[in-house]
């Protein structure tokens, strides 16, 4: 029971870390390609 | 107080863009070989603090060549970049830069570029033109003939060559060879030339004393040889174009 409860806790909390509509932001690098890649 | 550190920089934020743009601009102003590059692609990036309002920065930079030889006066916005059917060349830059209140200057760079693998053409375009050496003999030939024809016909200067840019063989369905180089005004006519080649010199060194020229000669079925040169400094605008236009997008990669 303790380690559901904390299961449910830890899932909780990250429903209020990330809000609706949430979008994992892109890696940092590298970036764009601009024309193309060889 | 130990300075905070710096705050990392993304590859596509702003401020990695400026610096990419700084550095390609020192590039090409470096080189006085080839053509000049354009950004593709900022591969990463590092932000060391100096102090308050001094950070060094490193960029690694995927470079593509464009069409403008690098001794053209068209800025490199308005440079288009080779299409990979064109056997692209591909430049990889390190860059350091420091930027200091928000100055940002190169420091040092060290490039290295190379063509696409000819694997890559021919597997995407079979019928695709490849890069030749530079000292192919075909090549060497060809730029050869379309200088000689050149000067052979012109009103202007007689003009030397200063380097050879780029050469493509096809062999399917035709055999063609297509040339560009860079050439140099010097101080006699052509017609003066015929006398005594040996005595034109090149003009000072002058962007609007330097040209450049594409060539092509068709070996099979026919023979056929087409070329066409353009000093930077002779551009004469047409009546339903712009001078400025004119002035800053030569002609050179026109055939005639």
């Amino acid at each position: 029971p303790v380690a559901k409860r904390a299961v449910a806790e830890a899932a909780q909390h990250d429903k209020v870390a990330r809000p609706v509509g949430f979008v994992p932001l892109p890696p940092p690098c590298p970036g764009k390609i601009r024309h193309f890649d060889i | 107080v130990p300075a905070a550190p710096p705050a990392p920089l993304g590859c596509d934020d702003p401020e990695s863009e400026a610096a990419a743009e700084v550095a390609v601009n020192y590039i090409n102003g470096q080189s006085h070989h080839g053509y000049k590059f354009a950004l593709n692609r900022i591969e990463d990036v590092r932000v060391v603090s100096q102090g308050p309002n001094n950070d060094i920065i490193f960029l690694e930079l995927d470079l593509l060549e464009t069409k403008c030889p690098i001794l053209s006066p068209t800025p490199l916005a308005n440079c288009t970049v080779r299409s990979f059917a064109e056997h692209a060349v591909e430049g990889d830059c390190d860059v350091k830069l420091q930027r200091l209140d928000g100055v940002i200057s190169v420091l040092a760079s060290k490039c290295h570029s190379h063509a696409d693998s000819s694997e890559d053409i021919h597997r995407l375009c079979p019928d695709c033109p490849l890069l030749a050496s530079l000292n192919n003999t075909e090549v060497l030939e060809t730029v050869s003939a379309a200088l000689n024809d050149f000067n052979s016909k012109t009103t202007g200067p007689y003009l030397r060559l200063l380097e050879i840019g780029r050469g493509q063989i096809q062999y399917h369905p035709a055999h063609i060879i297509a040339v560009e180089f860079a050439v140099g005004a010097t101080n006699c006519s052509a017609e003066e030339a015929k006398v005594n080649v040996g005595a034109c010199q090149l003009l000072p060194e002058d962007q609007s004393n330097f040209g450049f020229c594409t060539g092509t000669m068709v070996k099979l079925p026919s023979q056929d040889l087409n070329v066409d040169c353009q000093l930077y400094g002779h551009q004469v605008p047409t009546p339903d174009t712009p001078l400025l236009s004119r002035v800053f997008q030569p002609t050179s990669q026109d055939t005639s």
